[in-house]
């Protein structure tokens, strides 16, 4: 008998001890705890492993606390470029987009490249094309904007070296917004 | 970058990452997370979904490079995923981790930097979320 099991990251990065906030802790445990929880009623009521994952991971791009969608990170030129990808084991079909920018989840521009394009990738604006085309919701650029995102991009432009700095106190999140890959 | 892998009742695997990048990076740079092979990867074998140093996770081709362990090297799930995260990735100057589970249902979480945002769970069982360290 198959063991139906989910599991999911929000990225990983490094922990100061300025950094570890017991309540943030919650709320991000808090917002784990839920999408995984989603996952598995999905998997319980016979949903495939490919619609579990892009919906988790739609949902993880509509909480502003991770560094995908609604709280990514900003560019030099404090723009947001989103890139994402799902792929099928029993298949081995892929889709994926890359620097999109208007696409409000772009997880599902790419199981729409999976699912209805001969192609795998695609990027920038032809890939926003190809996702309007697909019926999916469009967003102004600053949809995915935080204000702590911001303060992040400051901090990183004023100090050019900011990455290195991990002594400074941050945002107070468990892992320090600046050492975190995603 | 937040990312999901899953085993379903009928005993199919699926990936997928998404992400905003890296804060302050330049404009047009592209990394791991939306290149099937090094973000994220899923056969009939394993699912991975990968977060780290970007660029270091494609040239190793992280992803794929679990499930050929496993399917080339004869690996189990935790021999290939701690060969990718603890010794490859770190020898080219890489950090991170991934989330990856094969079709036996076994899940692997493995990171070599200080913390990773993770959860789990089974059917039938409570799921599990931390920040482990």
């Amino acid at each position: 008998m198959v063991r139906a099991t989910i599991a999911i990251h929000g990225g990983a990065g490094t922990i100061t001890r300025t950094s570890m906030d017991a309540k943030a802790e919650q709320r991000y445990r808090q917002a784990l705890t839920q999408i995984v929880a989603s996952a598995q009623a999905m998997l319980a009521s016979g949903a495939s492993a490919l619609d579990v994952v892009t919906e988790a991971v739609r949902l993880l791009e509509e909480c502003p606390m991770f560094n995908a969608g609604v709280g990514s990170v900003f560019t030099h030129q404090a723009t947001h470029e989103l890139d994402a990808c799902v792929m099928d084991g029993r298949t081995l079909e892929a889709g994926a987009v890359a620097g999109v920018s208007h696409i409000r989840n772009p997880v599902l521009a790419a199981r729409a490249v999976l699912e209805h394009s001969p192609h795998v990738l695609f990027t920038g604006a032809g890939a926003e094309s190809f996702a309007a085309a697909q019926g999916l919701e469009m967003v102004a650029a600053d949809f995915f904007s935080t204000p702590g995102r911001r303060k992040q991009l400051e901090r990183a432009q004023n100090q050019q070296k900011v990455v290195l700095d991990h002594d400074e106190a941050r945002s107070g999140e468990p892992l320090d917004p600046d050492r975190k890959m995603g | 970058t937040v990312g999901a892998v899953a085993l379903d009742s009928a005993g199919n695997l699926a990936a997928a990452t998404s992400t905003g990048g890296m804060t302050n990076k330049q404009v047009g740079r592209v990394g791991d997370s939306p290149l099937p092979g090094a973000g994220c990867y899923a056969s009939d074998t394993v699912a991975v979904s990968c977060t780290g140093t970007g660029e270091v996770f494609i040239r190793t081709l992280a992803a794929y490079d679990v499930a050929a362990l496993m399917n080339y090297g004869g690996l189990s799930l935790q021999q290939a995923t701690e060969r990718v995260v603890m010794e490859k990735i770190p020898q080219l100057g890489g950090s991170g981790g991934l989330i990856a589970i094969d079709r036996q249902g076994n899940v692997l979480l493995p990171f070599n930097s200080e913390g990773m945002y993770r959860g789990y769970g089974v059917v039938g069982e409570a799921p599990v979320a931390a920040i482990f360290r």
